[in-house]
């Protein structure tokens, strides 16, 4: 998948399995990722589990578990919320006071799209499902993302992916008919549709064109044009460039600067124009 | 003394928002109604009903194992930032109704991001 750190770094990595991408005293989410298409070293997120840890006043502990086609909105304890109730809340129904606990669960698209406010930790986290796999998007106060990163252990928002697991998504771009990269399938470039009803299904994967006027028309730039570019040149699913739509926008919604921090670049890396 | 006034905004509490014994929700209704008794305190003494009240309230909490219910804030290790506009006059002893933490993060307000999503 593609990951932005909690620095500003975008990777494209490999990450097969379970991965810790926040791990802090106050906050763990982790991920599954498998892989997509045989032969394929790219993988997507399957499954996402986020803890809100517990050890204080504000903060009972709240377990968050999605899968493809299973993204509640609940936690799995069965509550949308947690924490103390806001004084004179007694006796008023729970809907009358749940957005302002400091816990909750926003559904903003059934079975699709939640949101996730942890309001003690001025931190908001985003979980959806696009085509047949997950995405997460969060945003934290840099104190809190950043609480324990000089420690042991991974963190892939914090720390980035390990340089043994990094997919250089240049190479893959500008790499049409200059031989295979390792994310490529080995067996010539079809591969299983992860849409199609047909487990049997074969599509071939997109041509660096084909990618390039798809992915444009999401008005996708910078590193989230490249990586749709990616997606859709290894697989040739059309719903990877919503999956980077969609993280472009919640990029931008997430951070208040967020436009600044993109070039307008509405040409793949390393591209002759790209300028 | 107030205790049955307490206890009625726990019965409604618990009511509404339906919520079962040994729940996280029951939890955070325990701890309000346990907050609400100990406002009423000072005018209890010697009040059987206060007193058999307490213990109920102490026992649910243990059966229910509501281990940050009157608790201290930022047990657990995990830094109090977002306590930090608590009532400088809290007494565990003798709080207020209302004299519960904003539970507001009140940290420095430059925000981060991350992502991740696609294949």
């Amino acid at each position: 998948p593609h990951l932005v750190t909690f620095n500003g770094d975008f990777q494209t990595c490999k990450v097969a399995g379970a991965w810790p991408l926040i791990d802090n005293a106050y906050l763990a989410v982790s991920v599954t990722n498998e892989a997509v298409v045989p032969g394929s070293s790219a993988t997507a997120t399957t499954k996402i589990t986020i803890i809100i840890k517990g050890g204080s006043d504000c903060a009972p502990e709240r377990t968050y578990e999605a899968a493809v086609d299973s993204v509640p909105a609940s936690f799995v304890d069965g509550s949308q919320w947690g924490g103390p109730l806001p004084p004179g809340s007694s006796g008023l129904p729970s809907s009358a006071f749940e957005h302002l606990v400091p816990v909750r669960i926003v559904e903003k698209e059934p079975g699709r799209h939640v949101e996730i406010h942890a309001r003690h930790l001025g931190a908001t986290l985003i979980v959806r499902q696009v085509g047949r796999y997950l995405t997460f998007a969060a945003k934290l106060p840099r104190e809190i993302a950043l609480q324990g990163a000089g420690r042991e252990g991974l963190q892939l928002c914090v720390k980035g992916c390990p340089a043994s697991e990094r997919i250089d998504v240049g190479t893959v771009l500008l790499g049409s008919g200059h031989g295979r990269h390792p994310s490529m399938p080995s067996s010539g470039r079809f591969y299983r549709s992860q849409t199609s009803e047909s487990p049997s299904a074969l599509v071939k994967g997109m041509t660096r064109d084909a990618a390039l006027a798809l992915c444009r028309e999401y008005n996708l730039t910078d590193y989230y044009l490249d990586s749709c570019m990616f997606d859709l040149m290894t697989t040739g699913d059309p719903s990877f460039s919503l999956a980077a739509s969609r993280a472009q926008a919640d990029y931008f919604s997430l951070l208040p600067d967020a436009a600044n921090r993109l070039a307008n670049r509405t040409w793949p890396l390393g591209a002759s124009g790209s300028s | 003394c107030k205790v049955d006034s307490c206890t009625r905004q726990f019965q409604q509490a618990a009511m509404a928002s339906g919520v079962r014994r040994g729940s996280a929700a029951f939890c955070v209704i325990l701890r309000q109604y346990s907050d609400c008794l100990r406002s009423t305190a000072r005018s209890c003494r010697g009040h059987l009903a206060y007193h058999s009240t307490i213990t109920l309230v102490q026992n649910w909490n243990g059966d229910s194992n509501c281990s940050y219910v009157g608790g201290a804030s930022g047990a657990g290790g995990a830094p109090a930032i977002f306590n930090k506009d608590r009532p400088r006059n809290h007494d565990h002893h003798s709080p207020k109704v209302d004299d519960s933490p904003s539970c507001t993060y009140q940290g420095r307000p430059e925000v981060t991001h991350c992502s991740f999503y696609g294949d």
